[in-house]
């Protein structure tokens, strides 16, 4: 008689638990009442579990934003390991909400819980997409402006991963300038 | 050691309960 042992199925264990985070702007309350942690996880399925459930990108309506963050990272300039960080920003025409917000919102959630940024991995933060009517953004938060090494190497590896062409350009500003100055008065501290 | 994934290999993991 042939024996049949039935293995349980072990999910695969990411190297970091994340936090979902859902933004829905509601201009009659505060900034941090219209934040909501969504669920926390920390295996592939479990991700696959959360991103087959959840609306797409393209689909929010203009002023929400998901945030994917390490676990113990409040989504805010003000966390703690936020304040000193910046992040590299992706800005999409509106033309592109239909084509790559998506596509590129999905990318940077693989990079995320994927470590795609080799030894750096540490430096990153989390990740946002903000849908707005004038055009939607992506970024990459990292926790120090000033490791250079870091942030180049995560900014240059975040492009290829998008497939963005050489001739475009991405910056990285820094949180305390995001924070004081608004539009062109936030300098970009590098580009790749 | 670190729990590196690349894309494919997360990809292929979306719709696996889908199959089952």
């Amino acid at each position: 008689k042939e024996h049949l042992t039935i293995q349980p199925y072990v999910k695969h264990p990411l190297q970091n638990r994340w936090t979902l985070w859902f933004f829905k702007n509601d201009k009659s309350k505060p900034w941090q009442a219209n934040l909501r942690l969504v669920t926390k996880f920390d295996t592939v399925e479990d991700f696959w579990a959360l991103y087959n459930h959840i609306q797409l990108a393209s689909r929010l309506m203009s002023g929400c934003d998901y945030s994917l963050f390490k676990d113990g990272i409040e989504p805010m300039w003000e966390d703690n390991r936020n304040k000193c960080g910046g992040r590299w920003l992706i800005t999409l025409s509106k033309q592109q909400r239909m084509l790559e917000l998506d596509q590129f919102w999905l990318e940077t959630l693989l990079c995320l819980i994927g470590e795609a940024f080799d030894d750096y991995s540490n430096e990153v933060c989390g990740g946002v997409i903000n849908v707005r009517a004038k055009g939607d953004k992506i970024a990459i938060w990292t926790r120090d402006t000033e490791n250079q090494e870091a942030v180049l190497h995560i900014g240059k590896t975040y492009k290829e991963r998008l497939g963005l062409p050489v001739k475009i350009v991405i910056g990285y500003q820094a949180h305390a300038d995001t924070a004081t100055k608004s539009g062109l008065g936030i300098k970009n501290k590098f580009v790749v | 050691d670190k729990k590196k994934y690349d894309r494919e290999f997360l990809l292929g993991f979306q719709f696996i309960f889908a199959s089952m």
